[in-house]
């Protein structure tokens, strides 16, 4: 489903160059469950921008379901995140201007569902992660675990075929991790493919398989 | 050195109050190291902030080191602030336009140091954090974790009396973690007064002693 071969990143920084990722090779077959753990600053959001199609790479190869994913448009690029991609960012991206609900809705429009769906679907993911009561609350009147919530909640409205989640239970408590692994191990009952990166290995316990990065390089 | 009596917080929301803190009591001895733990959304970083005169409270006392904070003007409590409290804030609050150094380094001001001091006071704190080599980096040009770290960095960094820390390791590996704690035990050892909030029972476990509060209430 997901291939890297020899994949290299480096970032521009004024003059010079600093590589990041060096050599990924990584295979990741469909409806897997896969952690991803290393270092802090070792390369993990890096590389998950990459399989997100957020960020392109240097050399080597992305192939996403059998088509090379290489300095594509953004409109190509936006089209395959859309149909096929839920993403959970490390600093959650939520709109400011928008409620928890609304945040959580806004993917839905691409499936062309009623206003009347979408508040339905929207409502019920939230509570499944332990926040009704907050539906119309914005981000500032979230507390940073809430938010992370909300995050999630909207990477997930789409029931997308690959979720990729960086740290989704950096600012929760055991409990409401536990609700958060339990909603992800139910969508990859249903067929998702899964890539969540994570500093607690409890969390990489409730994975298939623990993919590990050091100073960008897989070990 | 802190004393809570009977503390009671609401955010207003449109036209109705949402009580968040009820009937707190809490004593905090000088140099105590202190955990606060408690489920996401219980009301830790609302307590953390007015710990910090960061943010009023409704009903009640707060009184730090034998002064009642209470309706101070700005200007009063940016001179406590300044002078006494460090404070990490659980999503970093660090300022874009600024390096790491920079960023670390601005508080050094208020201390009347040189340039040369508080560049060299700057370094040596984020060496200790691991983050030589990314003096220069921005925040965008940073990990997570790396900014959590900067966020450490800049609250400790003019040595205060008191250090407020939110979640200061949600994104950090337990080896960064370890290097922060130990950062913390040596100010600690050195006379701070420290009430660090964290989901991790392995870092509460590097504290003194635990406060727990669920909705709002310490049980
Ligand atoms: N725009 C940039 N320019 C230069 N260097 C960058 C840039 N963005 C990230 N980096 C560097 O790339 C490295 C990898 O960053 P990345 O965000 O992938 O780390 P990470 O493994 O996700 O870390 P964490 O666990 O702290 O989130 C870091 O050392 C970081 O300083
Ligand atoms: N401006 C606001 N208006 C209304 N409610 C708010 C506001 N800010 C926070 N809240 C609510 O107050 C409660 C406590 O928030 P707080 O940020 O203190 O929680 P927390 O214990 O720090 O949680 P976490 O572990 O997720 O960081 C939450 O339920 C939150 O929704
Ligand atoms: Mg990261
Ligand atoms: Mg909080």
């Amino acid at each position: 489903m997901l291939r890297l071969i020899d994949l290299q990143k480096s970032y521009r920084l004024g003059q010079t160059s600093i590589a990041i990722l060096h050599q990924i090779n990584l295979s990741i077959e469909s409806n897997e469950f896969i952690a991803l753990m290393g270092p802090s600053g070792s390369g993990k959001s890096t590389l998950l921008n990459i399989l997100g199609i957020l960020d392109d790479y240097d050399q080597g190869e992305y192939w996403l379901d059998g088509t090379l994913m290489k300095s594509l448009t953004e409109t190509r690029a936006a089209q395959y995140r859309n149909r096929f991609i839920g993403f959970v960012f490390q600093s959650f991206n939520l709109l400011s201007h928008l409620t928890a609900l609304e945040n959580v809705a806004l993917p839905l429009r691409y499936l062309g569902q009623s206003l009347h769906e979408r508040t339905n679907c929207s409502k019920s993911l939230l509570t499944q992660m332990g926040l009704e009561g907050r539906f119309h609350h914005l981000p500032t009147e979230l507390s940073g675990g809430q938010r992370q919530r909300v995050a999630i909640a909207r990477a997930l409205a789409t029931r997308p075929r690959l979720i990729l989640a960086d740290e989704p239970t950096g600012n929760l408590d055991s409990s409401a991790s536990r609700e958060i692994l339990d909603v992800f191990s139910t969508l990859h009952r249903d067929g998702a493919t899964i890539v969540l990166v994570t500093h607690d290995e409890e969390v990489a316990r409730r994975t298939q398989r623990t993919v590990r990065i050091r100073d960008g390089r897989v070990v």
